[in-house]
């Protein structure tokens, strides 16, 4: 035992099998976000590259966005082969929690999150799901930080390094947002 | 985002995810080392940005 815990054991690594389809939804609302069509053409070319099925659905409302996952999960679970993967990608304007519809009404991210969760979609349960939210989630403005404080001030490019305000930070909590903790 | 090449958060995420081979967290954390590395101009202000990554996957997810 003694011997065990001074001679830590490299961990088991575990992957997802993802010899099963791969399914890509984009919802992007493109209509006042110039450079939006840009960024479905890389994600196009990223899902060809990483063998995804991809569907992508240009300026959805609001409620569009809501019943385009359902059809999502309804095709998943319909799915004729095993589905080893779903990548959703949502683009448009939005604020904390919140996306804003083409139509200017707003659609709650964890009403769309909750589609594909392993409780309402069958065929993704215990499948990795990836949600890639490119949208406001406020109103800040972030200036960066120097790095070194007052004291070290790296120079690059004749310009102290700055980084972001909030970065090398690992936030776990013991349970997610809404649900005890026992 | 940029009004010809799109959104650094996208185009980064795409080049990292097409260039290079791990495990999705690992490339995520190359995703946020090299944003936290951008300058974006906004109204001429030199302007900081990174992602925020929350994970619950149990296991290791490659898409390579």
């Amino acid at each position: 035992m003694e011997e065990e815990m001074s001679n830590p054991r490299p961990l088991q690594e575990e992957a997802y099998d993802m010899s099963g389809a791969r399914l890509a939804l984009t919802l992007c609302v493109t209509k006042a976000r110039e450079g939006s069509e840009a960024d479905l053409d890389a994600l196009e070319r990223m899902f060809r590259q990483l063998r995804f099925k991809s569907t992508m659905k240009r300026d959805p409302t609001a409620q569009q966005f809501q019943e385009e996952l359902e059809k999502f999960q309804q095709a998943i679970d319909t799915w004729e082969d095993p589905v080893s993967c779903a990548f959703v990608v949502l683009m448009a304007h939005g604020e904390e929690g919140f996306l804003e519809g083409e139509d200017g009404e707003m659609v709650k991210l964890e009403n769309l999150f909750e589609v594909l969760n392993n409780k309402n979609c069958r065929a993704l349960r215990a499948k990795p799901k990836v949600y890639i939210i490119q949208a406001c989630r406020g109103e800040q403005r972030d200036p960066g930080e120097t790095v070194g404080g007052d004291v070290i001030v790296m120079i690059t490019n004749g310009k102290p390094h700055t980084i972001p305000t909030y970065t090398d930070a690992l936030h776990v909590y013991s349970t997610v947002e809404g649900y005890i903790s026992y | 985002r940029h009004d010809q090449n799109g959104s650094c958060f996208i185009q980064t995420l795409v080049d990292v995810f097409t260039e290079r081979k791990g495990p999705i967290l690992e490339l995520l954390t190359e995703v946020t080392r090299r944003m936290a590395e951008a300058e974006v101009l906004q109204e001429g202000k030199q302007r900081k940005v990174n992602p925020e990554i929350l994970s619950t996957l149990r296991k290791q997810l490659y898409l390579q």
